[in-house]
This record gives structure tokens, C-alpha cells and sequence, in this order.
């Protein structure tokens, strides 16, 4: 199946319900600093799963949408809200080569009076990403791939490691 | 474990050499560079010893730490690209792999990803450079909506205003 | 030594603010962001205690590790030219500091810089980008003669060109 | 005084005599990758005495320019050339306030067959650049900045280290 596109709740930076596509074969995704563009990338390693490094590195609950300026009690202590406002989702939406459309992967994290849940339904999506896990670590160092060619032979046995 | 990793090692070490020679051609240099995995002798060479060489055109047997910063980034990528080649994930995403890249590069990149892309194998690359972005068939532009403190889209098609 | 260093110190906290605010005002924000060093406290607070936060406009007191790497980038080097003007070298050498910079604040940088380069303290800017270069006063441009295996130089001055 | 060129010979990948400049208040280097642009930013940190980080890497024989497509024999055998194909220097000229030019800096790496010899003469140079140091190496950072502020704290204490 191919990636439709990505509809998204509340995860970091993107503030309510927004749909992230349509997506091609080859897509770009473009924009000034600070607008939004790695947090897109987290958004998909999220959906699938990934432990990429800086999804890695931020508590889960810094994936959800908070904005600063608020007050804290618009933010938190309204409970009639609290569950929309503490709760982030992404969901891939997948079209498979028969034209039906399916959204095979959901990931939520939710925050509430009973703690914290973390839940994915992934179907379709596990299967087809045995690789997703070294394919987006990859990515995110790719950043630097200076850093990345002295680290170049511990990678390749990472790589090497993870897919057989 | 060790019949998976010899199958990986070898498809990988076929295809490092020509995805390099694809991304160091040029009119001066028709055929490319070179670049290959060497394997030390190990009982578990997945643990310990793989090296990775690349040499661009007219560079012989130094250590990879003489390249520079660009070409170091265009080894990297090519290695990437192979690994990619023997178990490609459905979608593949990038951020801003281009930093180190003057434009010459950045195109030779840009039609590598081109070539591959299709509807099984997406691409989706996050990129500040023009050079790099023009050569999209879908671009999803990032804006941040200042007022509302939230990431906003704009979404547009490349691919049907005129062919390239 | 405690002295010299609270001497520093000062300076030092007294340039990142202004230096900042240079980098970021816009349009959108006339004022900038704010950024500031705080010292620990301790005996010795030239091993252990000095912090950097740094906050684009409209931010708040987050972990700057939540900066996007635009935004990291522009904050690191308002800290090197706060650092520099305490005790400036007669000339500062920088190495494609622009990468991760998009458009907008690569020109921010450039103008920057070309405000404070004079003929006692000069600046050596190694860049990619022409959005950049385009505001430097002279131009050394370096080609591979691949022929001969050297480096070769074509030098070239802006400054005569039009006013800018 | 101010920096006007750099002569430099058989550096890196600098064969023979070259002028390097003339260099302005703001001058930026250009050029494709693999050019020779960082290379000459070594050249500059190797005259001023600057231990850089890329410098400090190499091993000192490393900066003599060699052509790996020369036979060994063009390259090392012939003694009544060795010493010039196997010696490297970099100067750096300055213009004082008053117009007088000085070569106030030149370094010299030289393999000879008593060995090696490395020689600074540094007048001017000396005194104009105690903070020489810290400057070109926190510019070779710079070239990661995102990961330059992950060590800000780190990167402002030595600073305020060197420059007490
Ligand atoms: N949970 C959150 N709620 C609101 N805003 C957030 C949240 N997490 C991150 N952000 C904001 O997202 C912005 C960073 O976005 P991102 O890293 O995607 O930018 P970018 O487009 O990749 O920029 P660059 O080109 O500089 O890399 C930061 O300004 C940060 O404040
Ligand atoms: N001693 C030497 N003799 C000959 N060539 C050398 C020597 N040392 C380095 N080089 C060559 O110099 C080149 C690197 O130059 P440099 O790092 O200055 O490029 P650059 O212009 O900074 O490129 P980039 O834009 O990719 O950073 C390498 O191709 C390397 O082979
Ligand atoms: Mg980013
Ligand atoms: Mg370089």
C-alpha cells in the first residue's frame, strides 16, 4: 500500500485535528525554521512505531500539544476538556494497490486522571515495517552525516544486526 | 544468523559500489567514484568488522577522514541508499540530508531519490534548498500560524505544471 | 581569576541579549526573542555553573533542547559573537555555520556580521549559500583543478558593484 | 593590522605557491564541494598556532600537498627535491594601520631526512591572538551548531576558561 496521507490531533506543534498529505512518490516537505518540519518526521515515526532518537529523547508527554501562552488552567485543569487537550494522535492513512483506503495505523497518547496510556493499533503497518525502525534511526542521523561516516562502520553493523 | 547477515552483506556491498558511481558522475568524471564493504575475518563479523570505503573520482585508498564535508555526506547517502535498496521500508524519510551539499550535488541526489521513488517505495525529504525541493513531485509547505501558536499546511502538486 | 572571570561573565551577559534580539527581530516581531546567561552558585563558577537559555520570539521557558535546529543554530551563534565581542580576534574564521539556516534567517546572519566586520576585526565567512555570500564584500572563490590535483583561487570584490 | 592574503605552499591541497586574498573586512569563501574551502581555513588556523580540531586530527605530515596519482618515486625519492615537495608553509601578511605590510606570520612543516622539523615565527602574531585560540576552534564547531548548543554550557565555560 502506499502512505495517503497523516491526520493528526494535538501532536506537538500542530495544534487540533490537521490532515498531512496528500503524500507522492517523492515529496518534499518545505517551510522556515522552527515551523514544524521534524515534528512532522516525529509524527511518522510515532504512527509506526519507531524509537527514532528524537522522538526518543522527549518525555511522551511532550508530544502533546500545549501552547505557552495559555494560562495553565486553559491547558490543564478544565476536566470537561482535559481529555482533548492532553491527549495527541496520529493516524497514517493507507491506500492499498486495490484502491481501498485504510487508516492501518493509529498511535495515541493520552494523558488523564488515571495516568498516562500509550496505545497503538498498528495491523498492516507491523508487518511492513520490520525495517521502519532502522530506516527512520537512519534518517534522523542523516542530519548529520558527517557524524554519521565516523560512526559509518558501527552503523553498518547496527543495520547489518537489525535486519537479519 | 550468519547465512542472513553473508546474504545482507553481500546485496549491500553489490549496490554501494554502483549507487556510488551514480552520485559521482559527472561530464569531468563519466564514471563515478568507488566505493565497497570490506569484511575482517571474524567469527562474527556482524559484531565487529565491517568497513566501509568510498573514494570520489580520481581519489585513491586514503582514509575516508580526508574527504570533505560534502563528500563525506555524498559516501553516507550512498550507503544509506544501499541498505534501503535491499530492504526498502514503504516510506522512507529524510530531514535536511542536504545541509552539507553544494548544488551540483544536491541535484545529483535529488534525481537519485527521483529515479527511486515510486508507489511502493515513497520518499519524503525535508529540505531548505530549492536545488533540492524543485525536483519534488508534491511539496508540503510548513508554516507556523504565529496567532494560533500552531504548524499549518499548504499542499501543492509539482508534477503536473509542465513535465520535467 | 574570580574577577577576570565575573568580567567576562558581564560583558558576555550583558552582549547575548542585544546580539540576539539582532538576530531575530522581523517584521512579525519587531522585538526578537530574549536570550540570557545564569550563573550558578558556587566557588567556582567558571568550572560548573554558567547555563545559556535562549527563546525565540513568542516562546517560554522551555528546555532548549525543544528548539527546532533552525532555532538552535541562530541561538549558538549569538552566543559566539556575544563571546566575540568581549575580546575580538583581529580576524574570525567561520565554516558553513549557515547550514540548518533557512532564508530568512540566513540574511539576518549575513547582515549581521557585515555590521560588525571592520577593518581591524575582519570576518572569513565559508558558505553554500548565495543568499549569504551575496552580502559579503569580496568574494574567494576555490576550484579543483583536476588536472594538476590543486586547489586553485579566483578572487572577485562586491563591494564595487552597486551600492547594496 | 588586518589580514591582507596568505601565501601558502604545498599546503593540503594547495600544490606549489599561492596568494590567497586579498581579504576584506567581510570576505566569504566559495566554492564546490571538495574544493579546498576548509583546507584553507586550516591553513589560516596553522599559521596563527591555532590547534583546531580538524588540524589536531591529522596527522602533521598530512599537510604537505601529495599527489596520489604521481608514482611514490615523484613524490619521495628524488632528494635534491625532496625538501621542497615534502615541506609545507603557510604566510600570513598583514598591513599595519599605518600602510607598512608585514609578513608577521609564517609556519613551516618540513620532512627532511633528519627528520622533522616544525617552525613558528610569530612576532606580531603572538600577542594579537591569545584569544586566536579559542575563536578558530569554536568556529570549527560551529559548523555543527546543533550540536554545539547540546554542549553550550560546556562550550561557555571554556571559553570563560581561556579568555580569564
Ligand atoms: N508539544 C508541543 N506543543 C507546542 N509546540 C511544540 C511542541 N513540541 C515542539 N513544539 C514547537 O515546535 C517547534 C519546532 O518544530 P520543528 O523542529 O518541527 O521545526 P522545523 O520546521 O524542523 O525547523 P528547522 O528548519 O529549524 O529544523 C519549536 O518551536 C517548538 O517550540
Ligand atoms: N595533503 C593533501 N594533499 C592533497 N590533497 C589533499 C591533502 N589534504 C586534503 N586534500 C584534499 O582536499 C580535499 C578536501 O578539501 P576541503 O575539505 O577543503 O573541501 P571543501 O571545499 O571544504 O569542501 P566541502 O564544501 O565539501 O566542505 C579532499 O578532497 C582531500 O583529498
Ligand atoms: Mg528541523
Ligand atoms: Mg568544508
Amino acid at each position: 500500500g502506499r502512505l495517503v496521507q497523516l491526520e493528526v490531533h494535538n501532536f506537538k506543534s500542530y495544534k487540533g485535528h490537521q490532515v498531512i498529505g496528500p503524500f507522492d512518490d517523492f515529496t518534499s516537505v518545505i517551510g522556515p525554521n522552527g515551523a514544524g518540519k521534524s515534528n512532522l518526521m516525529d509524527a511518522i515515526s510515532f504512527v509506526v512505531g519507531v524509537q527514532s532518537a528524537h522522538l526518543r529523547s522527549a518525555r511522551l508527554r511532550d508530544l502533546v500539544y500545549i501552547n505557552e501562552r495559555d494560562s495553565q488552567a486553559a491547558n490543564e485543569s478544565d476536566d470537561s476538556n482535559s481529555s482533548s487537550s492532553r491527549s495527541a494522535s496520529v493516524t497514517a492513512v493507507y491506500q492499498n494497490s486495490d484502491g481501498a483506503i485504510s487508516s492501518a495505523g493509529l498511535s495515541e497518547y493520552r494523558i488523564n486522571n488515571r495516568g498516562v496510556t500509550y496505545a497503538r493499533y498498528c495491523t498492516v503497518l507491523e508487518a511492513e515495517n520490520i525495517l521502519g525502525d532502522v530506516e527512520t534511526v537512519a534518517s534522523q542521523s542523516s542530519k548529520d552525516l558527517t557524524r554519521l561516516i565516523e560512526q559509518i562502520s558501527g552503523l553498518v553493523k547496527f543495520i547489518l544486526q537489525v535486519i537479519i | 544468523r550468519l547465512t542472513k547477515f553473508r546474504n545482507a552483506f553481500n546485496h549491500i556491498s553489490e549496490q554501494i559500489d554502483k549507487i556510488y558511481k551514480d552520485l559521482t558522475k559527472s561530464k569531468t568524471f563519466p564514471l563515478g567514484g568507488t566505493a565497497y564493504l570490506s569484511l575482517e575475518d571474524s567469527e562474527e563479523p556482524y559484531l565487529d568488522g565491517v568497513k566501509f570505503h568510498a573514494m570520489p573520482p580520481m581519489k585513491r585508498f586514503r582514509d575516508m577522514e580526508q574527504l570533505s564535508g560534502g563528500e563525506k555526506t555524498v559516501a553516507a547517502l550512498a550507503l544509506l541508499f544501499a541498505i534501503h535498496s535491499f530492504r526498502p521500508a514503504p516510506f522512507f524519510v529524510l530531514d535536511e540530508v542536504d545541509a552539507a551539499l553544494d548544488n551540483a550535488n544536491v541535484a545529483k541526489v535529488a534525481n537519485y531519490i527521483k529515479s527511486r521513488a515510486s508507489n511502493e517505495f515513497q520518499f519524503i525529504v525535508i529540505s531548505l534548498k530549492s536545488t533540492f525541493y524543485e525536483r519534488a513531485q508534491a511539496l508540503v509547505g510548513i508554516y507556523k500560524d504565529q496567532d494560533e501558536n500552531t504548524s499549518r499546511l499548504l499542499t501543492m502538486r509539482l508534477k503536473d505544471l509542465g513535465d520535467d
